[in-house]
């Protein structure tokens, strides 16, 4: 029977039976596999892993990195959903908003 | 200073793991769990008890700076108790991950607990494990960077991997440790890696069952730039209490 999209994607067999099994274990659905969001986050995933097997080696702990729930989330992502914007000591919350010459830009 | 400390080992101190969802309030959790667990050391509550776990929807709501589910600080947190003179219990203000400011009904109900102050202990390790275990737990503001991606162990970052100065997550720290490693080396076959327990707000399946561990000593992804804790009783004389191992 014909290919699908997915059957010529060049990406390694095993890295898309592990994303399957990442969005079993943490009940995650995107549109349907062909779609461009499956794919975007395949992409995302495989790049996280990759992340993680770097931080591993830097680790001068006994910290294990790998697939966690939030593998799926860009690092801007991650950053949104959980950090404050403004990481403290930056830009003190309770300072007031500024205007400036330029408009728009506070 | 003990070897060890680990609150989560005397029953009625630190609450359930839970879970910020979409809603940016690590810094409410944080001041909350802080609060409950202080008065949990005074055996004035069981922090468990169901009426009392999250006051961080009180928090929340009653944000000095307005929508707290977008970020907030846990200074902010301690002085929306003091304004308040406390907080209501968990029966009057069920935790909801949503934020409904200026709905704020803290006047109306009885309070359960309240603080008499809040402090910032000094940017020094030592001096923070020795309040922990002899005070309690205390809420820190680090670099959450690394967290998207452990898993389990101590996390011994470099100042390039985990900037200490871009802190951007608030925690509880819980209690402290050391882990002994073998090593390669025939010198020092087994040497002690020191450590952070912390309890996080990502729910029970992150991390080591919903809490983390920092390497202690190298001021690991910011630990040591905002450790605040609330203080609980008159600050009368009193034998301090102590940590259980």
């Amino acid at each position: 029977d014909s290919l699908g999209p997915q059957d010529l994607d060049p990406r390694p067999l095993e890295l898309k039976e592990v994303f399957k099994l990442f969005q079993v274990q943490f009940n995650r659905s995107y549109s349907n596999p062909a779609g461009s969001e499956h794919s975007r986050r395949l992409d995302i995933f495989a790049h996280n892993l990759a992340k993680a097997q770097q931080l591993q080696e830097e680790d001068l702990g006994t910290a294990e990195f790998g697939m966690t729930s939030l593998s799926d989330l860009t690092e801007e992502e991650f950053g949104k959903i959980f950090g404050h914007q403004k990481a403290v000591g930056e830009v003190p919350r309770m300072g007031r908003k500024v205007g400036s010459e330029q408009q728009g830009e506070t | 200073l003990p070897r060890t400390c680990d609150w989560r080992n005397k029953a009625g101190i630190i609450s359930r793991i839970k879970n910020q969802e979409n809603c940016k309030c690590c810094w409410a959790m944080a001041a909350a769990d802080n609060i409950e667990a202080l008065w949990g050391i005074r055996g004035r509550i069981r922090a468990c008890s169901p009426t009392l776990s999250p006051f961080a929807s009180e928090l929340l709501d009653c944000n000095r700076c307005g929508d707290g589910c977008q970020g907030g600080f846990v200074w902010d947190a301690f002085i929306t108790v003091l304004n308040n003179s406390g907080l209501a219990s968990e029966k009057d203000y069920p935790f909801k991950a949503s934020v409904k400011t200026h709905r704020c009904l803290a006047n109306k109900y009885r309070k359960v607990a309240w603080i008499q102050d809040f402090i910032m202990l000094e940017d020094n390790e030592h001096k923070i494990a020795q309040y922990l275990a002899t005070h309690g737990p205390i809420t820190v503001t680090i670099n959450m960077k690394l967290l998207q991606h452990y898993k389990k162990g101590v996390i011994k970052a470099k100042p390039t991997t985990c900037d200490p100065q871009l802190v951007n997550h608030s925690v509880l720290l819980v209690g402290f440790g050391a882990e002994t490693v073998s090593s390669q080396s025939h010198l020092r076959p087994h040497r002690s890696t020191p450590y952070w327990i912390l309890k996080n707000s990502w729910g029970a399946h992150w991390g080591e069952e919903g809490y983390f561990r920092l390497h202690r000593g190298s001021n690991s992804c910011g630990i040591t730039k905002y450790p605040f804790t609330a203080r609980v009783d008159q600050p009368v004389r009193k034998l301090p209490v102590s940590c259980p191992p």
